[in-house]
């Protein structure tokens, strides 16, 4: 694993999350129990808790965007680059941008939006690409059915080492 | 005159490896044309690293293993610190 730059963390714990508008290529309730679940990748191994807020700025922002969406780094269109996501911090900080022209999907078809919005919330966490081919912060997608995913080793060592390991 | 194939493969492939190398491996845009043997190198250079890190054979060149990794769908996020 690798951290991000300057070790960039949450000060706090307690985070909260906002879906800012969803995909019409997957049913918002399949969105919602993706990110849920991404969520709780993280959330299962460390003290963080993610709470879902409407209406108000949260710490991390999820949305999906076309090409030049204001933020410098324009998405590309089909394949190529799936998503990206910002390192701990106000203002974008933690934001994850999902590729809106990606073909979304809840199983191995197309891109599994769950392994990808993981894999960027390991970024808004505080994780850079790790070299290691089996991690889910691995720079490349790779599919695994979202109901056998367990956390690789190298993820969980890297960010328990950012964020100490779950109280649970 | 048409342009040989392989030529034209060769400038697709350069124009991929550039732009992986400037997206993900802070290699810097072709802003001095001028200065073209300086780039080369710099764009080595940066190949060389995402070679390593992807635990490729480190060559320096554009080979079937590296151009594999560089079409495959992945995380916009860079792979070096900017």
């Amino acid at each position: 694993y690798v951290f991000t730059a300057g070790n960039p963390k949450w000060k706090r714990n307690n985070l909260t999350y906002r879906i800012l508008n969803y995909t019409p290529k997957m049913r918002q309730a399949d969105v919602d129990k993706a990110i849920r679940k991404a969520l709780s990748v993280w959330s299962n191994v460390t003290p963080l808790t993610f709470q879902k807020v409407e209406n108000e700025v949260a710490d991390i922002m999820i949305s999906f965007e076309y090409r030049d969406h204001r933020d410098n780094s324009p998405f590309d269109g089909p394949n190529g680059q799936l998503a990206h996501a910002f390192q701990p911090g106000e203002g974008i900080g933690g934001d994850v941008h999902l590729d809106e022209e990606e073909a979304w999907t809840k199983n191995g078809e197309g891109y599994n939006l769950f392994i990808v919005i993981a894999h960027e919330l390991g970024h808004s966490l505080g994780l850079s690409h790790s070299n290691d081919p089996g991690a889910l912060m691995y720079p490349s997608y790779s599919y695994t059915d979202p109901n056998e995913f367990l956390l690789p080793q190298d993820d969980i060592d890297g960010i328990q080492a950012i964020y100490g390991q779950s109280n649970a | 005159f048409p342009v040989a194939l392989e030529a034209e493969d060769e400038g697709k492939t350069l124009q991929l490896v550039e732009s992986y190398l400037q997206n993900f491996y802070d290699l810097e845009r072709d802003h001095q044309p001028h200065l073209r043997n300086k780039d080369k190198n710099a764009l080595v250079a940066k190949l060389k690293e995402m070679q390593a890190f992807f635990g490729l054979e480190v060559t320096g060149k554009p080979d079937l293993d590296t151009l594999e990794i560089m079409k495959k769908p992945r995380c916009g996020v860079p792979d070096v610190r900017q």
